[in-house]
């Protein structure tokens, strides 16, 4: 059996558990340092009491980013993966041990920050979501298509930095999208002024209730 | 012969390339979308006519950074990877054909936007530049040790945001790249206003002097 058919078969069987407890997995995608956590911890304590938040954090090393989670008593397993560019499904199957999954509604799961290799790799996840920052370059999704043509979602992030990079051109970023991965939709935002943050809030209820 | 061993293999005649020709060879390195490309326009000029530069791109998909480079009047070779992460020396060694290499002094290759899996592939250069953009995160070379740890220089970038960005604390970036990486020589520079470009274009030329 070879890397990809075993990564495939242990993500089918981490859906099996999320979907017996009814929990919608995220699979949360991006270069390093465009907000992802900064955007959980904008909106978990928004989502709670109604939506019960879980995180698993992907990253090379340090606990950092579970952290920053758990400062929001939000249940958080860090992975460290050593030297591994992406998460693998047996690595958030073996997480699963550590978090009380029979009460979690939305089970985010932060993938190590990089464009590329995280998108080859099925978690068990429902739904990928993809982050681009305003101060990355909107040239992004013609450059690494692979990840942006996996995702369900895109969030542009830090919108708040726009006045001060007038050459990031929000139409250019629509239209590269458009012919890379069709349809996607796409949500502007920031973390640090909570700018759209509710929308992206709604998108996961919506998504939630459709799960159920 | 594992991949490795014949990257390597590779690498060194690569090498044997560019020391028959004097050429110093630098490989750049970061997250998508750091600035690299940004800061190869802004020196190229000024390091013109007394060195002569040329540049291979790497990049999953597109023409865009080696058009960028060629608008300044310097060869410049694009390998787009199709979906690998990084390049690696065959890549590199393919791409020699189509440059001038006995016309080249300094011979810059702009990896494939990634903080992990470039830090592994040896491609025949004589140093690694780094760049952490000051919008990412002060926390990254802590969680994204293996690169860093490779680095001959790491470069700061994007300082004139700092005004805006009052969370990134360039001590604790120094500090963590001590406890990571040693001596490494890091500076602070901005390709939009040019800040501190002089100090990188001077260790450049120190760099091509002792490897002459
Ligand atoms: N101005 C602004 N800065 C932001 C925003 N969101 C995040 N940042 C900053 O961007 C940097 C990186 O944020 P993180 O949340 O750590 O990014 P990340 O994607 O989780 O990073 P990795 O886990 O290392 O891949 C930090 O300095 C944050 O303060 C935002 O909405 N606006
Ligand atoms: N404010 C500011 N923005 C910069 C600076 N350097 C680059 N940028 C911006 O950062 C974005 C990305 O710059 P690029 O030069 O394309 O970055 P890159 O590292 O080459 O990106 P990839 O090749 O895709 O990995 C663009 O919007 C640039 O305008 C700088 O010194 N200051
Ligand atoms: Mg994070
Ligand atoms: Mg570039
Ligand atoms: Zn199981
Ligand atoms: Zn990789």
């Amino acid at each position: 059996e070879n890397l990809m058919a075993r990564n495939d078969r242990i993500a089918e069987h981490v859906r099996h558990h999320f979907d017996a407890h009814g929990v919608l997995a995220i699979n949360l995608m991006s270069s390093p340092g465009s907000g992802k956590t900064s955007l959980l911890e904008a909106i978990i304590q928004g989502l709670a009491p109604e939506i019960k938040v879980a995180v698993i954090e992907g990253d090379l090393e340090t606990e950092n980013d579970a952290a920053r989670i758990r400062r929001h008593g939000v249940p958080a397993v860090q992975i460290t993966t050593g030297v591994t560019c992406h998460l693998d499904a047996a690595m958030v199957h073996d997480a699963l041990d550590s978090l009380p999954i029979g009460d979690i509604d939305v089970l985010f799961i932060e993938n190590v920050g990089n464009l590329v290799c995280p998108a080859d790799f099925d978690l068990g996840q429902h739904a990928n979501v993809v982050l681009l920052s305003v101060t990355e370059g909107d040239d992004k999704p013609d450059k690494y298509p692979v990840i942006f043509r996996a995702a369900d979602m895109v969030l542009i992030t830090k919108t708040d930095l726009l006045p001060h990079i007038e050459e990031f051109d929000l139409a250019k970023v629509e239209q590269s999208l458009r012919r890379v991965g069709g349809d996607v939709p796409i949500l502007a935002l920031s973390a640090k002024t909570h700018a759209n943050l509710e929308a992206w809030c709604n998108w996961l209820r919506s998504r939630l209730a459709t799960h159920r």
